[in-house]
């Protein structure tokens, strides 16, 4: 996957921070100082769709190539910019009972991005 | 959700400026986060812990294994560490007890709980500490002692008990209190401290999901 740069319109990711003190949420939440949270925005177009990012090799290249001329003048769409990897956030919390939880929650953090 | 054809589904268009897609973003993010811990709103703290009993209880259990790991089939697993209450204490008797909230523990299993008390005990002499599992169980009005577990203590300092079950089961359910009887008491005041510094507090590994799943007896 890509991260985002200016001007480009392709499928990316897109760095968000979400800073718990800004949020008025660092009295509650101990470890760590904010979630990383990332999100996939941009276009997906046809001859990438399938791939994750970019073409890896010549084969897919070529592959996708293909593709692309096939579903020309096909119906257009189908294709999304979605999270390709993704990992845990792990979280060191207060409950309600001021007792003191770590967990970490799956699937929180968006690593990479690319066309479905 | 992607549907085999037509446009992606988005959650905002063009027409969101910069501070309403933030808006968005930010408020997206809270809620992922406080649905993931099984939470309608963010906690309301009653009695904060202090900066210095939170850093004793994470340095006594540095070492320990790690409870929160993720599993192939991505179970959500917690550590928790609750400190204790004290109350109906005496020198020959103290009494502890935790409170664990439904919102956490709802639909979760204890696998394992430990208690982490101080000892401090004259040079050179040793002392047998009695920790009494207490259970209130549904439907009960009092207190019914469920198990026992002797200590040999013969130094000052943190140790631990592995709880059993029975005190498992309690955390489940959302109160466990135990109490703390030396066996032999010949000081002037109790051998088990409580101080700010040294708050007897119970480490438990939790696991969600547990009340659905099938046991054999």
């Amino acid at each position: 996957g890509i991260d985002c740069q200016g001007g480009s319109s392709m499928c990316c990711r897109q760095e968000f921070f979400v800073d718990f003190r800004e949020i008025g949420w660092h009295d509650w939440i101990i470890q760590p100082e904010g979630y990383a949270m990332n999100f996939c925005t941009g276009q997906c177009p046809l001859h990438v769709a399938g791939m994750p990012g970019i073409a890896a090799s010549f084969h897919t290249a070529v592959l996708n190539l293909l593709k692309a001329n096939t579903a020309a003048g096909t119906t257009e769409g189908g294709s999304c910019c979605v999270p390709t990897a993704r990992r845990p956030l792990s979280l060191l919390y207060y409950d309600r009972d001021s007792n003191i939880v770590k967990t970490d929650i799956p699937d929180m953090v968006v690593e990479a991005c690319g066309c479905s | 959700t992607l549907k085999a054809s037509g446009p992606c589904p988005a959650c905002w268009g063009a027409t969101l400026d910069l501070e309403s897609q933030r808006e968005l973003l930010l408020d997206l993010a809270k809620r992922r986060i406080l649905d993931k811990l099984h939470l309608n709103e963010r906690p309301t703290l009653s009695q904060p812990v202090s900066r210095t009993v939170l850093k004793t209880a994470l340095q006594r259990l540095h070492g320990s294994p790690q409870g929160a790991t993720l599993k192939d089939d991505q179970e959500q697993e917690y550590e928790i560490i609750s400190f204790a209450e004290t109350g109906f204490s005496s020198i020959n008797n103290t009494r502890l007890d935790f409170h664990f909230s439904d919102k956490t523990t709802g639909g979760m299993e204890i696998q394992q709980a430990r208690l982490m008390f101080f000892v401090q005990l004259p040079p050179n002499t040793t002392q047998t500490i009695n920790v009494r599992v207490l259970v209130l169980r549904p439907y009960d009005t009092n207190l019914t002692l469920t198990t026992q577990h002797l200590l040999e203590v013969d130094a000052s300092g943190w140790h631990q008990v592995l709880l059993g079950p029975e005190a498992q089961a309690a955390s489940s359910w959302g109160h466990l209190t135990l109490e703390l009887v030396p066996e032999s008491q010949e000081a002037q005041s109790s051998v088990i401290l409580g101080g700010v510094a040294h708050r007897p507090f119970v480490a438990a590994q939790v696991r969600a999901g547990g009340k659905h799943r099938v046991r054999r007896r």
